[in-house]
């Protein structure tokens, strides 16, 4: 009945957290989506492994820190004019409204920051990206905890929960998170440059949000920092009780 | 008068409760989420064990069985005042959950622990 009769379900089974889960998650047979491949599957299927044994029990020992970690990939990537060594694409997160009972604990960006194309090496970052009209600022990045940590030889992670606490809403009224990716070629060539245009970024760039469930964890939770609670769209659970 | 009551109920015998075997207890079952239709959906893991409790609950309920005191009460109620209401029911007694890696209708892929997905033991209540 999935995607047929959603509306009659929500009316029927209002109490039934897993039914509503179901009807906000599970895509109809009919509606099947394209399969997303590549590096963001195969970094969230390492996590899995890493959290969850082959049975999908939890396991014991595990260190992701959240009971719900959603991985999204850009919307849009546009490639800017060369710039000497460097190489830029802006990409475009769309950030969506979080579900009422899910605390958002970490956000960050992971991507690559080593390249290869055409036989040339380049070293590649990322940055909060801000369009000069723009009101609202973002801290830099260099700063605090949003210096990048190595994941592997290949990923990088950089946190940028507090960049999510800005109000990155664009004319459209939706929530877009722009970040610039930024690779530096250690020799130039025109051929790379040609390379770098078809480059998509797409699929070596993506955010990672950590939340969790405070239906059981509402004893440790704790306040909410200024933002994040606009950003999952209610009040912290702690203020909540109080109220 | 617990007493009374207590000199009342029979004790645990196979004559009522049945043979050891249909008694309630925790069976082994393991479903694909292809069978469940959700494999479009769901990524890993590819099987998945929800178990379930199945059988009689004797008329004296044993202390492993974990039962409430009210289990007890309606069992005499049964036996003894009224045959109308209904013996305990063999339920699940605990859980344990489950990590899922699925994909949203989006394209964004989530890992997700759900809770109270895998039934662990059984009781009668």
């Amino acid at each position: 009945k999935i995607g047929q009769s959603s509306i009659a379900l929500r009316t029927e089974a209002p109490t039934l957290p897993l039914i509503w889960e179901l009807l906000e998650e599970v895509p109809g047979k009919q509606q099947r989506q394209p399969r997303v491949l590549g590096h963001p599957l195969r970094y969230m299927l390492e996590l899995y492994h890493r959290s969850a044994d082959p049975h999908g029990h939890p396991r014991e020992n595990r260190t992701i820190g959240a009971t719900m970690v959603r991985l999204v990939r850009p919307s849009a990537n546009t490639a800017m004019p060369l710039r000497g060594p460097w190489h830029i694409q802006t990409l475009n997160f769309p950030l969506r409204q979080n579900r009422v009972g899910y605390q958002l604990v970490r956000a960050t960006v992971v991507y690559r920051h080593q390249l290869h194309l055409s036989r040339f090496h380049l070293s590649c970052h990322v940055e909060p990206w801000v369009q000069k009209r723009q009101t609202n600022h973002f801290h830099s990045t260099r700063s605090g905890s949003s210096k990048p940590s190595m994941l592997s030889k290949s990923w990088a992670e950089m946190d940028i929960t507090q960049h999510i606490q800005q109000k990155l809403w664009n004319h459209k009224g939706r929530r877009i998170l722009q970040l610039r990716f930024m690779c530096q070629q250690q020799k130039a060539g025109q051929v790379l440059e040609l390379r770098w245009h078809g480059t998509s970024s797409l699929d070596i760039v993506f955010l990672l949000f950590y939340f969790n469930d405070t239906h059981k964890s509402v004893y440790k939770a704790k306040a909410l920092p200024r933002g994040l609670a606009e950003f999952t769209g209610r009040d912290p659970p702690l203020l909540r009780r109080a109220r | 008068q617990a007493g009374t009551i207590r000199s009342e109920v029979p004790g645990p015998s196979q004559e009522h409760d049945g043979p050891e075997s249909s008694q309630c207890s925790l069976h082994p079952f393991q479903v694909s989420f292809h069978q469940l239709g959700w494999d479009h959906w769901i990524i890993a893991p590819y099987l998945y064990s929800p178990n379930y409790c199945k059988g009689t609950c004797p008329r004296v309920l044993r202390h492993g069985l974990n039962s409430p005191n009210h289990a007890i009460i309606q069992n005499l109620i049964n036996e003894l005042v009224d045959q109308s209401v209904p013996q305990p029911s063999c339920v699940p007694y605990k859980y344990v959950p489950i990590s899922i890696l699925l994909i949203e209708a989006n394209g964004s892929i989530l890992y997700k622990e759900y809770e109270n997905m895998i039934a662990q033991s059984c009781t009668c209540r």
